[in-house]
């Protein structure tokens, strides 16, 4: 493992998202998830629709709320195609599932695979180099106030209430740190980004971790 | 200013000052990146509403990750 390695330096991570007051975290992880794997595999880095995902997931609450497990199995299920933003744009409300031609542009997956890696971030990090970015649950209360720097206490693993992405990590520092996309906007933490810290399952960040294969 | 509103956002906002005092305090002196926490967009929502608004993760138990799994799969 390299002492420091982020798939932003791959240009295969879309840029950060707001979410806005709509609590669909859960899809903006997953989505972004198959964003990068979908790039990964050598095609063009696309931004398919969240909405899409919170409108149709019926296992989960759209904007009310979600997992990120549940939109996995239910993507794994369907074969569902998620087509591009620009064909079905964020709305920051829950709305009705719309339903596209099987001709139309969209990305699929062909599995998943989701863990509890509690005590193992070391194999955690060469799942993100294996997978790809991962789809992480994570306490964030005390996020409300994160400013910057590397989360190192305030929160509880076991207790997760949003998802997130791990796009890479850092190991060269003092206190070795999970690189991690949020969807609050870019004027929050490290322009949209959080640092955790790595080892501890510090926010509960190592208790459900998935990753799509397209 | 001098709304009902008003009034409850600021006394809000004055609260999460004090919960930034108490973040703040855990930071290592010694190392200069701990995490810095102090006013967000955020500031003038009180913890519920902002778990409310924002969170909206769900927790789901998964099986522990095993290596055992990988080594099945090695075998020739």
């Amino acid at each position: 493992l390299a002492p420091k390695f982020d798939w932003r330096e791959k240009n295969v991570v879309t840029p950060v998202q707001s979410q806005q007051s709509c609590g669909g975290c859960w899809a903006f992880s997953v989505v972004g998830g198959i964003e990068s794997v979908y790039a990964i595999q050598g095609n063009a880095l696309e931004e398919l629709s969240v909405q899409q995902v919170i409108d149709c997931s019926y296992k989960n609450q759209g904007c009310n709320g979600g997992s990120t497990v549940g939109a996995l199995s239910w993507l794994n299920q369907t074969q569902e195609k998620i087509v591009k933003t620009s064909e079905y744009p964020f709305k920051a409300l829950t709305g009705v599932c719309h339903f596209f031609p099987k001709s139309a542009f969209g990305v699929s997956i062909k599995g998943y695979e989701a863990y509890d890696f509690s005590g193992q971030e070391e194999k955690m990090m060469e799942k993100l180099v294996q997978w790809g970015p991962l789809v992480v649950t994570v306490d964030a209360v005390s996020w409300q106030d994160y400013l910057g720097g590397v989360i190192q206490h305030h929160c509880s693993s076991q207790e997760a209430n949003h998802a997130v992405l791990i796009t890479g990590f850092d190991r060269t520092g003092e206190v070795p740190y999970w690189i991690v996309r949020n969807s609050w906007g870019t004027s929050w933490g490290n322009e949209g980004y959080v640092y955790i810290e790595i080892g501890g399952n510090i926010c509960g960040i190592a208790d459900s971790v998935s990753a799509a294969f397209v | 200013p001098g709304s009902a509103e008003f009034s409850i956002r600021f006394k809000t906002f004055k609260k999460s000052i004090g919960r930034h005092v108490y973040l703040n305090s855990f930071s290592r002196s010694s190392s200069n990146n701990s995490a810095k926490y102090g006013v967000t967009e955020f500031s003038d929502l009180s913890p519920d509403e902002f778990r409310e608004r924002y969170l909206g993760g769900r927790h789901v138990q998964l099986p522990k990750y095993t290596k055992l799994k990988e080594d099945t799969l090695n075998i020739p």
